[in-house]
């Protein structure tokens, strides 16, 4: 499904220069739950982001399903992401102005294939799993921080992703909900076959995973599925 | 240094009420480490906005050093916040277009009593002991989201507060970095005399303080000093 090669980013910040990418290789199947941990600034979310085709490397190649994502236009990877990612960002990226709900049915509207009570209902069905039921009109400034990403989630998975990019999921909920929505997750990957990559630093969380990716500096330093570390 | 008594907080959204704090009374004396947790949603964050004097109560009293916080005026509020809180946000509120150094410098400037030059070496040194040297003149949307996270630590420490709030502090934090922050409140803590009250949803964080607060549903149903549960 995924094959990374030599996959480097760099940022340029005046005179100075971050390695953020280090020339990582790597693949993933379909069906894969692999969880991702490493060091605050070691380069997790800039590889998510890679791999979410939210962000060209610098240089590297980038296969998904065959087709190479670093030479395509800035349109067709939107197209692409909407299609088959549902990505849940370490800071919610939420729309401001917009409710619970509104903020869910966004990919929806991308979609173009939904009618708008169509949305309305997927978009109500998947914050009812999540426990959001009664924060629908809640615009995020009107909901806690767990509440926030609970939406953050809801909005990654109403399209029915064949790919699921969670970027600290749990980071800002209790240990109740946290199993809540990491049921969820084993369930669309045991039954629906949906892959699932998660970045996290808590090593219960990332227990539920079947691999484990550790980066180091840009770099991955370990690639196992003995989780019992 | 702290009392709460029968402290309420109601929000209207429309036709809709939400209890977030349901008549919570308490004491907290200088020095103490309290650790806050309960499930997502439970008022813990308004709790602390309360405590921090970022937002008052619908009613209800608090004692603060002996004065009563709810009938300041704002400016008295802000005032108050500045002398002896240092704030770490859930959500870090970082000024987007200000780098890590501008970020913490910020509260020097509204202390009014230091040189720019005091300014960029108070600023500095804390963020050097969040190890965040070598970030200085990143942008928030330039910094991983542990640095971030870091950033927000390092300005609610600059001033030298009496009284820490911090909110989540280490949800974006792998262990290794979350270890040496929760070792900095402690020498604050033990060394310092400082107050430090800290929301967290881990219970190997919540160790390290001496109290333990349980919240549910906008009341407290816990207060412990055994930490071994
Ligand atoms: N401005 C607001 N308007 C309406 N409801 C609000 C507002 N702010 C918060 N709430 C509600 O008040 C309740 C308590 O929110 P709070 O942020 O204190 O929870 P919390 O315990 O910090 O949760 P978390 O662990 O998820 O951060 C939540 O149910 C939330 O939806
Ligand atoms: N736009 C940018 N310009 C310059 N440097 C950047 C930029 N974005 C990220 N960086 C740097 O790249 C490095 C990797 O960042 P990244 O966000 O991938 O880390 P991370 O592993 O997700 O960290 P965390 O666990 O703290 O979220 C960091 O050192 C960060 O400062
Ligand atoms: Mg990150
Ligand atoms: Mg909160």
């Amino acid at each position: 499904l995924i094959t990374l090669q030599e996959v480097r980013k760099r940022y340029l910040l005046g005179d100075n220069v971050v390695d953020a990418l280090r020339g990582v290789s790597l693949s993933i199947n379909r069906g894969e739950y692999v969880a991702l941990m490493g060091p605050s600034g070691s380069g997790k979310s800039t590889l998510m982001n890679t791999l979410g085709c939210l962000d060209r490397p610098t240089s590297g190649s980038y296969l998904l399903d065959g087709q190479e994502v670093t030479t395509m236009s800035l349109e067709e990877r939107a197209d692409l992401r909407n299609k088959k990612f549902g990505f849940v960002f370490q800071n919610f990226n939420l729309l401001a102005r917009a409710n619970a709900l509104e903020n869910v049915e966004l990919p929806l509207i991308y979609a173009r294939r939904y009618t708008s009570r169509q949305r309305r209902e997927k978009a109500t069905e998947v914050l009812n799993r999540v426990g959001l039921g009664e924060r629908l009109d809640h615009r995020p400034a009107q909901l806690s921080g767990g509440q926030q990403q609970r939406v953050a989630i809801a909005r990654a998975l109403v399209n029915d992703p064949a790919i699921i990019m969670a970027d600290e999921p749990t980071g800002n909920l209790d240990s109740k909900t946290s199993e809540e929505v990491l049921a969820l997750f084993r369930e669309l990957n045991k039954q629906g076959n949906i892959t699932v990559i998660m970045v996290t630093h808590e090593p219960d969380v990332a227990q539920h995973a079947d691999r484990l990716l550790l980066l180091r500096d840009g770099a991955i330093v370990q690639d196992t599925t003995d989780m019992k570390q």
